[in-house]
């Protein structure tokens, strides 16, 4: 409504159901209103449109961490990209490509998923309208294995940029875990040091499952940040704020549909001020 | 587990003696919050709170030695009553070829589930051709070719031309074939993409299917219904197909998406395998949903 709306009990159960719509979950949604209800008791606001500011600018505020954007200031950069099936890791991938290609940096595609029907090929075509290199392997190889000979080749070659795309895997999957930590090592092998960024790629149209998928993740190949992808659709990606919350890392690009240009850097304004339309 | 949280809630109250209907109304709002953790919408858990709380206060619940069990039995029998109400087999034309369509959002599992699908009819005796009208994604076609090959079955494809042609010369191509069952794949579309969805319009009108099955992926949130909606409202959705059970999610997306559309669940995705395919149980999804 108006921002001459009253702050009544109406609007606060308005003001929930907005939350919950958007994914933020039933914890974060109780959190955030309580909070809001008690600056609203000590700074006697009368007016909706106050609680829902003050709200905009403790979102933008919480989301808006360091540390997000690929920096190239290593060579190579390396950036792991890890997320269950079907987030968006290989197309974000050959959209981040392009950014960099675009600003002449050399970059460097490893096809890491090694398992799923044309991973390689999927990854070998955004190579191609990205104008990266890529490294591929047998299907069903090891994926280790082409990791470690990717960025060893990147290395040799002098690329800029090297990303590493990985099979998606549920957080569950014990031997899928233990496969990306063996990538990461393998990584490290490979680079003399642990990767300039592992990126979580997360689905916005994901429920309260993503908050399990960050945390397990997390503790498998320690995130720099995530890439929220399908924020074009009609959700919100609201459960991104209860990741936040757990793993303190920020997000650092949304995907904004299947083209090419379409990813940008996270801008937590932009993120808020969609969460309620 | 929504069986222990009541259990304490109720075990703090009635410390006091007899339930009293304020603390039924309390136990409804935990299961409220057990549906919305995971992922039923909010309409849909409030419907069902609304059907509990009607049995509950019937059940002699403020009698009850076990208030907290009578309560999730209540839950249960509700929930497997609504979700297994409906006919949860695929089904077939008498005139062959039997088409089915698959659609969904983006990367929801559809052109693994129509290899998935394709290998379970064959081992039931039927054979299927598989259709390429997917000709938007890179090496979409190339992954459906990938899993035709892997279980020995044809499929169709005519590169990036006209995905609407290429849905009615498959269907054809069946016909010419003696091939029973088409099985199409789709892209993956937003449902408020008008064009896309003008296009998949289109497959169905020229293959008239006797399947359109929404792949969904398990763990979708709150936005489940209005996506299976969006879908249902132009297509007439017959059937869903649950994929990426094999993770924890708790699938509440199933709940919203039946409710809403009243299409049945007919289909289960439970890894990345072709084998891993399992019929609906209702009983067992309840249990997974109520947590
Ligand atoms: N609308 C929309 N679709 C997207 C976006 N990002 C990716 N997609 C689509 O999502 C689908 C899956 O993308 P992939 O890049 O294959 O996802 P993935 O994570 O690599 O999948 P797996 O490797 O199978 O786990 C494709 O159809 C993409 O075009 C986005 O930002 N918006
Ligand atoms: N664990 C698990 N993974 C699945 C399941 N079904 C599909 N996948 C994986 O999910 C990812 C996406 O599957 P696809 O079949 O490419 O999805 P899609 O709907 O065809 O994607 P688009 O064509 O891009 O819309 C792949 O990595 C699949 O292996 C399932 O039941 N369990
Ligand atoms: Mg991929
Ligand atoms: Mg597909």
């Amino acid at each position: 409504g108006g921002s001459e709306r009253p702050l009544d009990a109406e609007f606060w159960e308005e003001f929930e159901e907005a939350l919950l719509a958007a994914d933020l979950g039933v914890g974060t949604s109780e959190r955030i209103l309580e909070g809001l209800k008690t600056v609203a008791r000590q700074e006697g606001w009368r007016s909706a449109g106050q609680a829902v500011e003050r709200f905009r600018r403790d979102v933008e505020r919480f989301l808006d961490l360091p540390g997000a954007p690929i920096l190239l200031d290593r060579k190579p950069t390396v950036v792991l990209v890890v997320g269950v099936n079907g987030t968006g890791k290989t197309t974000s991938i050959g959209k981040l490509a392009a950014r960099y290609t675009a600003q002449g940096k050399s970059v460097l595609l490893v096809a890491g998923d090694t398992f799923r029907a044309a991973a390689a090929d999927q990854l070998a075509i955004w190579a191609e309208r990205s104008g990266s290199q890529i490294v591929r392997g047998p299907e069903n190889g090891d994926p280790a294995a082409v990791v470690f000979d990717g960025i060893t080749a990147g290395i040799a070659r002098g690329v800029d940029l090297i990303f590493v795309d990985t099979a998606g895997r549920l957080q569950t999957k014990n031997n899928l875990m233990e496969e990306l930590k063996k990538i990461r090592r393998v990584t490290e092998r490979a680079l003399g040091r642990a990767p300039d960024r592992t990126l979580l790629v997360v689905d916005a149209t994901t429920g309260q499952n993503a908050i399990s998928q960050a945390m397990l993740f997390n503790e498998v190949t320690p995130l720099d940040g995530l890439i929220v992808t399908k924020l074009d659709s009609t959700a919100k990606g609201g459960v991104v704020l209860g990741i936040v919350e757990r793993i303190e890392r920020p997000i650092s690009y949304v995907g904004l549909g299947e083209a090419i240009d379409q990813l940008e850097p996270f801008d937590a304004r932009e993120f808020v001020a969609t969460l309620f339309d | 587990q929504l069986s222990d949280r009541l259990g304490a809630l109720f075990s703090r109250l009635t410390g006091r003696g007899r339930l009293s209907e304020s603390d039924v109304t309390e136990a409804l709002r935990e299961i409220r919050v057990a549906l919305l953790e995971a992922d039923v919408s909010l309409s849909s858990a409030k419907s069902f709170v609304a059907r509990v709380k009607e049995r509950a206060l019937g059940a002699d619940i403020l009698e009850s030695l076990t208030p907290a069990q009578t309560i999730v039995s209540i839950c249960h029998e509700e929930l497997v009553a609504l979700l297994g109400g409906a006919e949860a087999r695929l089904q077939f034309s008498d005139a062959p070829p039997s088409v089915i369509l698959l659609v969904g959002l983006q990367g929801s599992g559809k052109t693994t589930h129509a290899g998935k699908i394709a290998l379970r009819l064959k081992e039931q005796g039927r054979r299927s051709l598989l259709v390429a009208a997917d000709i938007y994604r890179p090496a979409a076609i190339a992954q459906l070719q990938r899993l035709g090959e892997q279980i020995d079955l044809p499929v169709f494809e005519r590169g990036t031309a006209d995905p609407v042609e290429t849905a009615r010369l498959g269907v054809a191509e069946a016909k010419r074939l003696g091939i029973s069952t088409v099985i199409i794949d789709t892209a993956g579309r937003l449902q408020i993409d008008d064009a896309l969805m003008t296009e998949l319009e289109r497959i169905r009108a020229v293959t008239k299917p006797h399947e359109v099955l929404f792949v969904a992926d398990a763990m979708t949130g709150q936005e489940a219904a209005n996506v299976a909606d969006g879908f249902h409202r132009r297509l007439g959705i017959t059937g869903i197909v649950l994929t990426k059970m094999d993770g924890d999610t708790r699938g509440g997306a199933a709940l919203s998406i039946f409710e809403r559309t009243g299409a049945p669940i007919k289909l289960i995705g439970v890894g990345e395998k072709l084998s891993a395919l399992e019929a609906f149980y209702p009983d067992r999804l309840a249990s997974r949903i109520l947590g």
